[in-house]
């Protein structure tokens, strides 16, 4: 599933 | 965080740092893009607006920080500092055309809608297309200064590395984001036939021609 609660990555 | 990340984000800062020191000791924006800088200050804004809603790491807080200033300055060297130096006339890239675009592939494909959400898309698909104007550039006036050539190869460099990552996030951390994946893949193509020129002549001293 995506983890859309904030992207970790720039 | 995996070593391919790190060298990602390290080389698009040197990337930065590479084109801010161009432009600041020639004096000149000559051969850059306003409209592809434009991009990038709007891409970052866009993205980082979780800074005010999500806090990840000071690592990536600091990061964020860095290229939404460094964006902004390079925009202002361009547009105000060294105006005189902006080729203008050949950085005409039609703009509407791919910000139309990642409008509404943002608004087919996305996440959620959620509308930081959905501006972190639409910055996700314009970065992917954000140099096309430097390209563009660089075809009509047939050449770029050796610096630019190593400015472009950071860049790309930049997403080609996190292509890396995400293939090991993908095995390692089973962490898999379509959205970012079909961009960077994208992302990395434009810059495929640059690399190729960069390193087949800037890499063996000469300058870098179109062919």
């Amino acid at each position: 599933e995506d983890d859309i609660e904030g992207h970790d990555e720039l | 965080m995996n070593i391919f990340r790190l060298a990602g984000d390290l080389s698009h800062v040197v990337a930065i740092f590479l084109l801010l020191w161009k432009i600041w000791t020639t004096r000149s924006c000559k051969g850059i893009s306003l409209r592809s800088q434009g991009l990038f200050a709007l891409v970052f804004t866009l993205r980082y607006l979780d800074l005010f809603t999500t806090y990840i790491s000071l690592y990536n807080t600091v990061m964020k920080i860095l290229f939404i200033t460094s964006s902004y300055g390079t925009c202002y060297l361009i547009f105000k500092k060294f105006r005189a130096t902006y080729d203008h006339n050949v950085d005409n890239f039609p703009l509407q055309y791919p910000l139309g675009a990642c409008v509404i592939l943002a608004l087919i494909f996305n996440h959620s809608w959620d509308p930081v959400e959905l501006l972190w898309t639409v910055s996700i698909y314009l970065e992917s297309v954000a140099i096309m104007p430097q390209l563009w550039m660089i075809q009509k006036t047939g050449e770029a200064e050796s610096v630019t050539s190593h400015y472009l190869f950071a860049l790309g460099a930049y997403r080609a590395l996190y292509l890396l990552n995400w293939v090991y996030r993908y095995f390692e951390e089973d962490h898999f984001d379509a959205i970012v994946v079909f961009a960077g893949i994208i992302q990395t193509v434009l810059y495929c036939d640059f690399f190729y020129l960069y390193i087949t002549k800037v890499l063996r001293g000469q300058r870098l021609k179109m062919p």
